[in-house]
């Protein structure tokens, strides 16, 4: 399940 | 938030500080490529920008505040505190072979094409192969001081636990971040003959030689 990335990791 | 992401990152910031000890305590930045500095700078600016319109938590935004400034303070010591112990004639990996295909591939694979994000995908590429001038010139002169080789570790290690964080969070949240998994991979990949060393030797005691 690919989700939308919210580019929370660093 | 899960461990292996916090052990990763708590891993980047002792990389930075080992980095910042050797070069304050000796004084000198022999061994350290400026061009994998410089790099990460690139890195960090075109990753870290939306830390003026995206807020995450507080965790994140110092973080993303530290790793900004410490790598450009790092790029002022090594072109201007300390210079004279710079010497660029071995540190000659062409790095615009980096940054150039870094950009072709942000313009294919990014989520969505707008600047932000070709830039996000930018940054995770380039920091994929960020490390490789350092890398390239450890294998020029065969050595180093053993301090840098913790520096690396440390710098490997943050790569490493990002990999079990990205199953875990598939396990846990159902998410695939596939840009970063696969820039992930290939990075870590790229330590494999590093520690390789790092194990036999430096925490043997012994210094980090290159087989000649």
């Amino acid at each position: 399940a690919v989700k939308p990335v919210s580019h929370d990791e660093l | 938030m899960n461990l292996f992401r916090l052990f990763g990152d708590l891993s980047h910031l002792a990389s930075i500080l080992i980095l910042l000890h050797k070069i304050q305590t000796t004084r000198s930045c022999r061994g350290i490529s400026f061009k994998t500095q410089a790099l990460y700078v690139t890195v960090f600016v075109a990753r870290y920008l939306d830390l003026f319109y995206d807020w995450v938590s507080l965790y994140n935004f110092s973080m993303k505040v530290f790793f900004i400034s410490s790598s450009i303070y790092i790029l002022y010591l090594m072109k201007v505190r300390f210079r004279p112990t710079h010497d660029p004639s071995i540190d000659t990996f062409r790095a615009e072979y980096l940054v150039g295909p870094c950009v072709v591939l942000a313009l294919i694979f990014n989520y969505k094409f707008t600047f932000p994000e070709v830039l996000w995908s930018f940054s995770i590429f380039l920091e994929s192969v960020a490390i490789l001038p350092q890398l390239f010139m450890l294998q020029r002169t065969g050595e180093a001081e053993t301090i840098t080789t913790h520096y690396l570790a440390a710098l490997g290690a943050y790569r490493a636990l990002y990999i079990p964080n990205w199953i875990y969070r598939y396990f846990s949240e159902g998410v695939v971040d596939p840009i970063a998994v696969i820039a992930g991979l290939v990075q870590t990949a790229l330590y494999v003959d590093f520690f390789y060393v790092y194990f036999t030797k430096v925490l043997q005691g012994q210094k980090f030689e290159l087989p000649a």
